[in-house]
């Protein structure tokens, strides 16, 4: 999980942007 | 019934495709056939142009919240400029403007930071897209990371194919078209990176797909079932079937005079397979060789292990 941690944020995050 | 589920799932899909990707094919090509009157975009053909087009698009810069709206005009992963919006590190315009003083080498780099920030970004709404496809969101979360971390640079080199044509491609939200051949002076190996996409685009573009049936066809990439370390195959293998049959109608309905189209298009995957290693491989050729240069972090996390 950790070496994809921005792809699982993505995943889980609704709509909101991740902050790239 | 089962004919009127599969249309019902095209139009969810192109719905879903065009909120999130807002240039669509049918923008791009008004826009490359300079149908779109006064609107014509800026040419980046050389590096007097460039600096001519950095100054254009500082002119026009979008505010921040307008931008979010937005989500992206653009999309493919060439995005150059993009990041000057998000004032991130790996920004292009973010940076100081081009001068002569500084050395020659920057310049590749920034622009390939710029395209990196756009690719970045576009990643975020290939995600959003693919949380739309129903059934998705239900997969194991870890196979849902595999599908995307295999599948989103051949969407996105897919999505690139209607901003293309044979002599440049759009490029920041559709304001610029650059050239091939600028892009082909480019010192190596950045002047290595596009070729292999303008070839693929030329070709793929004579299919003649529309923005409903790329919105299917993206959807099957995203939902193939050989992709490494998958942890549950049958549901991602039977949520493909199901689109691959809707993508199947959707052709004989849309392009009913246009023979094995659905065959030709299933073996544009195999293409796609190569150049997306091809281009994983440049870029870690890159990483070893430049040493100014740094990588986006979620791309870093895309391309670690995957070919």
């Amino acid at each position: 999980k950790e070496k994809h941690k921005i792809l699982h944020q993505l995943l889980q995050n609704s709509t909101s942007p991740v902050d790239l | 019934p089962e004919a009127a589920d599969l249309r019902a799932l095209a139009r969810h899909l192109y719905e879903a495709y065009l909120k999130y990707f807002p240039l669509t094919k049918a923008k791009a090509r008004a826009i490359l056939s300079g149908k779109t009157g006064d609107n014509m975009p800026f040419v980046i053909h050389d590096m007097k142009s460039l600096m001519e087009g950095e100054q254009f698009i500082n002119c026009k810069q979008v505010p921040i919240q307008e931008l979010q709206h937005q989500t992206s005009t653009l999309t493919a992963g060439l995005g150059g400029f993009a990041g000057a919006h998000s004032g991130s590190e790996y920004g292009f315009l973010g940076m100081s403007s081009i001068s002569g003083e500084e050395p020659p080498d920057t310049l590749e780099l920034r622009f390939f930071h710029s395209c990196q920030s756009r690719s970045a970004e576009a990643v975020r709404e290939v995600t959003e897209f693919a949380k739309s496809i129903p059934g998705f969101s239900d997969l194991d979360l870890n196979d849902q990371v595999t599908l995307l971390k295999y599948g989103v640079i051949e969407v996105l080199i897919i999505m690139m194919s209607p901003l293309m044509n044979k002599d440049g491609t759009l490029i920041s939200y559709g304001q610029i078209f650059m050239t091939r051949e600028f892009l082909k002076s480019l010192r190596k190996p950045f002047s290595q990176m596009m070729e292999p996409k303008f070839e693929f685009s030329v070709k793929f573009n004579t299919l003649e797909l529309d923005d409903s049936d790329m919105a299917l066809f993206l959807a099957v990439i995203i939902l193939s079932g050989d992709r490494p370390g998958l942890l549950n195959v049958k549901p991602i293998e039977q949520l493909q079937e199901t689109v691959l049959h809707s993508l199947e109608l959707q052709l004989k309905l849309n392009h009913p005079v246009s023979l094995q189209l659905f065959a030709k298009l299933l073996q544009k995957m195999t293409d796609l397979r190569q150049i997306v290693t091809d281009h994983v491989h440049l870029i870690q050729l890159l990483k070893k060789t430049e040493v100014d240069m740094c990588l986006h972090p979620l791309l870093q996390e895309i391309m670690k292990d995957l070919y």
